[in-house]
């Protein structure tokens, strides 16, 4: 089973 | 006063259809160098960046920089409005709340003038590090398109595996398993059908389907496509738009638990 990461995990709000 | 003229204007059709069943709504950021979107879709996994050059247009002016929140439902409403030979011109006002799109038929015989509301979007931006990816894979567009299109029936992920012989794409689910491999192509007559992969190490990482096939809508932008993966970072799919620019559409991956 895998589950979906999110973009925010690896890049940074700016 | 911002104003972008585009002979090829279905250019920016095929743009509006590579991100409208992604995103809903978007900033234009206008500046003297160009217009660019970045937006992510509303689960936060994957980014849309579009990027059009200021000398990709037949007429550029931008006096202030400008942002231009859209709705993209409309704003691709309006443009199905002009016919694929059609040149299309952008214009606003600094600090206006509406944007027009003018359509010149190529004879200057029709000229259609579509005025539409700006929105004051409020969307986070992210910071994308310089990345060095360990895997370039460029390959034909359309077999891009079709192997995530073929995988989809097996499974609603799919494993990219990068290595020195080539790339391989595997699906598995209910009904069984798939694999599609492509070698490196040794010659080809048209150096769009090329399959080209440039590898420092190996890399194997699980995406979304669901998300790669919503990609493959930029397909009919360009004939090739390039995909960049590097260990435990999000996917880069990336198209050129005619000679003006470029979409990239970044995808975070699956992990196993």
């Amino acid at each position: 089973p895998t589950h979906q990461t999110s973009l925010t995990s690896y890049f940074k709000k700016i | 006063m911002f104003e972008a003229r585009l002979v090829h204007g279905n250019l920016l059709k095929k743009v509006l259809d590579a991100i409208k069943d992604l995103l809903t709504e978007a900033s234009w950021d206008c500046a003297d160098s160009g217009i660019q979107l970045q937006a992510m879709d509303n689960s936060h996994v994957s980014l849309v960046s579009v990027n059009l050059r200021a000398e990709g247009f037949d007429k550029y002016r931008c006096d202030r920089n400008l942002i231009m929140g859209m709705d993209l439902t409309s704003m691709s409403k309006i443009l199905k409005c002009s016919a694929s030979d059609d040149i299309i011109t952008m214009k606003a006002q600094d600090n206006a709340d509406t944007v027009s799109f003018i359509f010149e038929s190529p004879s200057q015989e029709k000229v259609s003038d579509y005025q539409m509301k700006l929105m004051n979007l409020d969307q986070d931006h992210l910071g994308i590090p310089e990345t060095e990816y360990a895997c370039v894979i460029k390959m034909p567009s359309g077999e891009f398109a079709r192997i995530c299109r073929d995988l989809s029936n097996f499974g609603e992920n799919i494993v990219i595996a990068c290595s020195k012989e080539g790339v391989k794409f595997s699906a598995a689910g209910d009904i069984g398993t798939a694999n599609v491999k492509l070698a490196q192509t040794s010659s080809v007559d048209k150096e769009e059908d090329a399959v080209v992969i440039d590898m420092q190490e190996p890399v194997t990482l699980t995406f979304a389907c669901r998300y790669l096939n919503m990609f493959t809508k930029a397909t009919p932008l360009s004939p090739q496509v390039s995909l960049s993966m590097h260990p435990d970072v999000p996917l880069v799919v990336e198209y050129a738009i005619g000679e003006i620019g470029q979409i990239q559409y970044f995808l975070a991956p699956k992990i196993g638990d």
